[in-house]
């Protein structure tokens, strides 16, 4: 059995081999659930559609290992220091964040023990506290222009308020004081009340 | 600027621009991307109306007039390289669709990759031109990623050296693709290919819809808008009904399967090439997911320190809501993710180029890889893009739901990814054919390689899956 114990949450390498190891052992249930399905006389076509749930998990586990380990690969050609830090905090992040969501996955395949489940929780925690002084330079390295990010709540100078009153003194219903439905509709109703 | 966020920026540990550098491929690159967003920001031919004060009518008009601007500049500045294209179009169109987008991401790729040298004299600079506008009509109303179900059919008649097109049901009537309803006058449509009385599969034609001067529907075509739709304003996506439509023999894209004037048919080296622009675009839509993610999160992120709200501890000011861990645990796995999705996407566009160069050296051999990793990627990377992005929006309270946010646009622009060019569900299952095929592989004793040779490892080290 795949050993549970001694992982180091910190090392982003062991995470990618814990994601590798999950998706190998997802693809081999799958093969499996085909396999017993076979052994049940049924058609190659029914068992596959029979294993489907198990198919499309063993599917998102391994593209979920594919994108941890692109993660960390980009990881080992950023040489500045403080943005390498920045970024391993995501990584990490990234990774504990879908060990946590898809626990049971890791608990089943006997990855991860429950304590361990309880330890990512914190080790999330401490990411979150540690992101937060960057999380405004973070975003703004994506280098969106205001007007392609066409957002009043995501403005590079945060001045939200303003001009989301400005915005909305633009829409078309307040393009005059009082909208041609009163006229037509409201005052003629009052009238017969 | 607000004090608030002044003050975030100020806290930073590392060089914004540095990063930037790194998401972009490096200090040119930013550069160039840099002066074509100001080339098309500062240029009053790309002024605009807001959308959201607009009909859906009106915004198809004022998308195209900019399309149509768009083209000419491009001319005009000599942009010709198709991630610049790419940049310039996303800057006159910002984060949303527009009416070109199929001749310019679909048709003209196709054309590139399975025209014969021919057949690209004969089509592609009227389509450089614009004379012919085009689309790629491969979904049926009744289909779509189950390509064999696909009913239209073209069918070969030696005497006259033609194909006749038809829808033979109302199931089989091309449904979806973007530019169809109004724009393009040309398709190029997947049809099953009939010739000397067998069936052999899915095949791509040339087909014209519309007459090219008087942009007429021509005989035998049935043509319109599909109405409007969850999000996709800007774009009229289309339906396409043929009855009998007769197409020369040169109009089959013939680089790589072929008919012979008398009926002869040769099938192409792999059945994977007719799906090549597909697997181009899927490749893409997962650095369209980061970069749906990447707005997200800034919107969301950027908002939550402007914000403030309630109290953490008794008679303080109200704090920041990013200050709430319960902020910071939905939007920084976001932000992780749209940086994750950011290095995959990059990833992609690579290894798309790669194996497409080797595809052109005739080497097929990492066809099957690429198609798998494009389909997966794209259905996994969609569906959390998905997701985060409502998440984004839910944690910007109640001005998340203004479309002043641009949260909704966002969602609703991107959401359709998660089914068009492949349901999620499906392309899950086509990467599971593969995975199961090189698990196979591995037991018998095969070394794997590229992306799945983990299952060779994971064979040495005997893992069992537990019972808890």
């Amino acid at each position: 059995a795949a050993k549970s114990t001694g992982i180091d949450f910190n090392d982003l390498s062991s995470l990618v081999e814990l994601y590798k190891l999950r998706a190998a052992i997802l693809v081999e249930l799958a093969a499996k659930s085909i396999q017993k399905e076979l052994q049940h006389k049924k058609s190659q076509e029914d068992a596959w559609n029979n294993s489907a749930i198990d198919l499309v998990r063993a599917s998102d586990a391994h593209c979920h290992y594919v994108v941890v380990k692109l993660f960390a690969d980009k990881l080992g050609e950023i040489d500045a220091a403080p943005i390498h830090s920045v970024l391993l905090t995501l990584a990490r992040l990234y990774a504990l964040h879908g060990m946590s969501n898809n626990s049971g996955d890791f608990l089943q395949a006997g990855l991860l023990e429950r304590s361990q489940v309880i330890e990512v929780t914190s080790y999330i925690k401490e990411l979150l506290s540690e992101l937060r002084p960057n999380a405004v330079a973070l975003v703004d390295a994506f280098d969106f222009h205001d007007r392609m990010l066409n957002s009043i709540l995501g403005r590079y100078d945060g001045n939200v308020y303003e001009n989301m009153f400005e915005w909305a003194r633009r829409s078309p219903l307040n393009s005059t004081e009082v909208h041609e439905s009163f006229h037509k509709y409201l005052k003629p109703l009052r009238s017969k009340l | 600027m607000n004090p608030d966020i002044l003050n975030e920026r100020q806290k930073a540990t590392f060089d914004i621009e540095k990063l930037t550098n790194i998401l972009n491929g490096g200090p040119e690159k930013t550069k160039r991307r840099r002066e074509i967003e100001t080339m098309v920001l500062n240029d009053p031919d790309f002024n605009e109306q807001d959308p959201n004060f607009l009909s859906r009518s009106e915004r198809y008009d004022q998308a195209v007039r900019k399309s149509a601007q768009m083209i000419l500049k491009l001319r005009e500045y000599g942009i010709a390289d198709p991630e610049e294209i790419y940049c310039y179009k996303s800057c006159v169109h910002p984060g949303r669709p527009e009416p070109l987008d199929l001749h310019l991401g679909m048709f003209l790729p196709t054309l590139l990759n399975q025209a014969t040298p021919e057949q690209m004299d004969r089509f592609f600079m009227p389509a450089w031109n614009l004379e012919i506008i085009g689309t790629y009509a491969q979904t049926e109303m009744g289909h779509g990623t189950h390509l064999r179900g696909l009913e239209t059919t073209a069918t070969y008649d030696p005497a006259s050296e033609e194909f006749v097109l038809n829808s033979p049901t109302v199931s089989s009537i091309k449904w979806w693709p973007g530019g169809l309803g109004k724009t393009s006058n040309h398709a190029i449509v997947l049809a099953q290919l009939y010739t000397q009385g067998s069936c052999h599969g899915l095949h791509a034609f040339i087909v014209p819809i519309r007459d090219m001067n008087t942009h007429v529907p021509l005989p035998g075509i049935v043509v319109g808008d599909i109405g409007p739709k969850f999000g996709f304003s800007e774009v009229d996506n289309g339906f396409l009904k043929l009855d009998h439509v007769r197409i020369p023999r040169e109009n089959m894209l013939m680089k790589y399967a072929k008919v012979d004037p008398d009926g002869t048919y040769f099938k192409p080296p792999s059945d994977k090439l007719t799906y090549g622009t597909m697997v181009f675009i899927r490749s893409m839509i997962v650095g369209e997911s980061a970069r749906a993610l990447a707005k997200s999160s800034t919107i969301a992120i950027r908002y939550s320190v402007v914000r403030h709200q309630s109290e953490i501890r008794p008679g303080e000011p109200e704090p920041q809501i990013l200050d709430y861990q319960t902020q910071q645990y939905k939007l920084f796995p976001v932000l992780a993710m749209a940086y994750a999705f950011t290095f995959v996407g990059h990833y992609m566009n690579q290894t798309y180029h790669r194996i497409t160069g080797d595809i052109h050296q005739g080497d097929f051999s990492e066809l099957p890889e690429l198609h798998a990793l494009s389909a997966g990627l794209k259905a996994f990377t969609t569906w959390a893009a998905n997701s985060a992005i409502e998440v984004c929006r839910m944690s910007c309270g109640g001005h998340g739901y203004s479309r002043s946010s641009a949260l909704p646009d966002i969602y609703v622009d991107f959401t359709p990814t998660c089914t068009y060019e492949g349901e999620n569900t499906v392309m899950m299952l086509q990467t599971a054919r593969y995975l199961m095929k090189s698990y196979r592989q591995s037991r018998a004793g095969q070394q794997l390689h590229g992306i799945v040779s983990y299952l060779n490892e994971a064979e040495h080290q005997r893992i069992q899956p537990q019972l808890i």
